[in-house]
């Protein structure tokens, strides 16, 4: 998991992609 | 007399229509000079960008975000180059050997020559053709886009019954449109999912290609999409 840690980030922030 | 209305889509479609996400633009740095360096810093850039958005999307797929985040990861590490190529793909088609990879980074073959992008160019029509023959339509693009997410035959999936039960879902939701939209063809969502091994195939070569770059060590990558190419 470290390795992937943006993915991980990204996916565990509620942020819908409509906002980003 | 007006046509007849068209019969209302399934949710997982008209879903996947809104969820649908907004168009980005490559912004071609214009202080760099012309040549296949900017052209793939341009491309590298834009890729990043579009990876942040597809994690995004990704989680408006009904059934995806109830997954565990390990097999969120998963799914996502092995699919999101074929992703990235078939949004390219579609905003390919009303063009004539182009390729959109994005509203204002259209390059034809000999741009692609010029800016070192011809073997991606090469690799990437074929599929452009294939789906311009079939005349995909924005519904089909939407659920086959999910489709390849959910049945990207990662090795590492935890639980292989919940990924099943979402590659169900969308399969039924694109046989459903289909059935609904297309009745004059009843072969239509097979065709459509055939054309899946070419999408692999095309975005393997896609990798293949950024990884070498990425070896090469000329052109610069964001991290996030540095994190994905060597998920891979």
């Amino acid at each position: 998991k470290e390795k992937h840690k943006i993915l991980h980030q990204l996916l565990q922030n509620s942020t819908s992609p409509v906002d980003l | 007399i007006p046509p007849p209305a068209k019969k209302p889509l399934t949710k997982i479609v008209s879903h996947l229509l809104v969820v649908e996400p907004e168009k980005i633009y490559a912004m071609p740095d214009p202080t760099m000079p012309d040549g296949d360096i900017k052209a793939l810093t341009t491309l590298c850039d834009l890729a990043d960008r579009e990876l942040v958005v597809i994690i995004g999307w990704a989680k408006h797929i009904p059934g995806f975000s109830t997954l565990s985040l390990a097999d969120q990861m998963s799914l996502l590490q092995s699919a999101w180059m074929e992703i990235l190529v078939l949004s390219i793909v579609f905003r390919s088609l009303p063009c004539e050997d182009e390729i959109v990879y994005a509203e204002d980074y259209v390059i034809d073959e000999e741009q692609a020559r010029i800016s070192g992008l011809l073997d991606l160019h090469v690799a990437i029509l074929p599929l452009v053709r294939r789906y311009k023959k079939l005349r995909m339509e924005k519904e089909e693009f939407v659920t086959l886009k999910a489709i390849a997410l959910a049945n990207s035959d990662s090795m590492h999936i935890e639980n292989i019954e919940a990924v099943q039960r979402l590659q169900d879902s969308l399969h039924e939701a694109l046989q459903d449109f289909e059935g609904s939209q297309h009745p004059e063809d009843p072969r239509r969502a097979g065709k459509l999912l055939m054309t899946l091994p070419l999408l692999r195939q095309t975005a393997t070569k896609a990798v293949q290609h950024f990884y070498s770059i990425k070896m090469q060590g000329k052109v610069p990558m964001h991290k996030l999409f540095l994190e994905m190419l060597e998920a891979k």
